[in-house]
């Protein structure tokens, strides 16, 4: 069959196209996306972060940012917030409005967003993909030449079970997996100190390292990490010497 | 326009059709799926369960099976477990394969889970919806007659923001909402007692009431209930009478 690769381009003026997945929804995609992208501006890297799910956009409260983007010689300008460039589906929709859309929808949304906005010279563009292994992810392969991926998932067997699908995914699209970050993998009480393996603990470094990819790290489940993405205040930003923030 | 209900119609053998979505994925719609159909056979009804999952099906291991469904006069027999009857794409690929589909194959594949496997003499058929806002809600509400919806979210906003969006969804297609459930509430260290709120609490509750929806109830964070999911022993079957089992 033809080369999945063959005819990408890469997308003008973007240096490197990161993709952050998981397969499974509720794992962290999004935190971890926000704060990856904000921890390597802080190097003095120009980021852009793009949000793929078009359906469930949760960056623009976890950004902190609702207002539209300008459009400027027919390109959209993303907007700025905590040192890096921002694109969302959520900036176009009222809040609460739901996007019911079928296949091809999502393909033009993803094809708009990747060359409709002006991303130019943007060293890194994280891009933050939805639950499972469809259309957003497909597109998004197809349309540029994507650097690499990041697979983060929680200790649960289920969330194991469906990144090890989505690294099935980027394995046949022939798409480099940079590595797997363990997310919620332990709660400590700080009341007495206990420590709590409630989504267990572990299993995404075992799985890994099983599968001969690096291990990035494992971020404990904590409640300011939830409280930033609920006001617009990534911890990365807003607590960078927390213990939580210095994992993420 | 047309009246989106028109020419729905009601899957035959099968007395109620019943959705259980969220928008945001891990929020534990599998997990409430899985124990509400068991919990409503308990009560000697007839009951159904259909994974809509198709790119991360996690019913399967929360069920605890692994064959292949039978096929007999061209139609396919669910599977029986916890005294219910139950499908999904799980069941028909191997572990680990990624279903790398665009949306039209979704679309076939919740018509023939629909129309080509036996649900006949149903009492409810439960159908536990993947998180969005796209095909599979589409084609599952213009293929049958749904009876109503259970909405599943945590207190987190962006949970709630998500839920807001599958309910404006499941309006706009004319499909009953009949109710909010509040997962992972809180948890309780079980050395010394203190609650926390790590995802917030009651947000839930407060929205449900302020949309006019009636709140079915509030389910902990507990490691038991991730625990019987990751072993194939849904709470509601293996502990009745445990504080999560009862809230199940
Ligand atoms: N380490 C963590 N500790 C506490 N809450 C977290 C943590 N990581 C993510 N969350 C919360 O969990 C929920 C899901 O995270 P999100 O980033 O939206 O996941 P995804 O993008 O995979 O759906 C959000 O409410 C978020 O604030
Ligand atoms: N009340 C709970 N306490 C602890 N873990 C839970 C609870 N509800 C769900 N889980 C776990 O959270 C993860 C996500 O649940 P799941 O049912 O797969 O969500 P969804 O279907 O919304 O993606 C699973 O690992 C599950 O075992
Ligand atoms: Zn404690």
């Amino acid at each position: 069959p033809k080369d999945p690769s063959a005819d990408r381009k890469a997308l003008a003026g973007v240096a490197h196209v990161i993709a952050v997945g998981a397969g499974k929804g509720g794992v962290g995609k999004s935190t971890v996306a926000a704060n990856l992208a904000i921890a390597l501006a802080q190097t003095g890297a120009t980021v852009g972060l793009m949000d793929g799910d078009i359906y469930g956009p949760n960056l623009p409260r976890m950004m902190g940012v609702n207002r539209q983007p300008f459009t400027q010689d027919g390109r959209i300008i993303p907007i700025e917030a905590h040192g890096i460039r921002f694109m969302s589906m959520g900036l176009l929709v009222e809040a609460g409005e739901a996007v019911v859309w079928r296949g091809p929808m999502l393909h033009g949304a993803v094809k708009s967003f990747l060359h409709d906005v002006d991303w130019s010279g943007c060293d890194y563009l994280i891009v933050d993909l939805p639950p499972g292994t469809g259309d957003v992810q497909l597109s998004l392969i197809q349309q540029t030449v994507v650097t690499g991926a990041v697979i983060v998932t929680t200790p649960s067997t289920v969330a194991i079970e469906d990144a090890v699908k989505a690294i099935a995914m980027f394995d046949k699209l022939q798409v480099p997996v940079l590595g797997v970050i363990e997310n919620m993998s332990y709660f400590v009480c700080n009341n007495c100190n206990e420590r709590h393996d409630i989504f267990s603990t572990g299993a995404g470094q075992d799985r890994a390292l099983a599968m001969g990819l690096p291990f990035l790290g494992a971020i404990p489940l904590h409640p300011e990490v939830r409280a930033g993405g609920d006001t617009g205040k990534p911890v990365v930003a807003a607590q960078p010497d927390s213990p939580y923030g210095m994992e993420l």
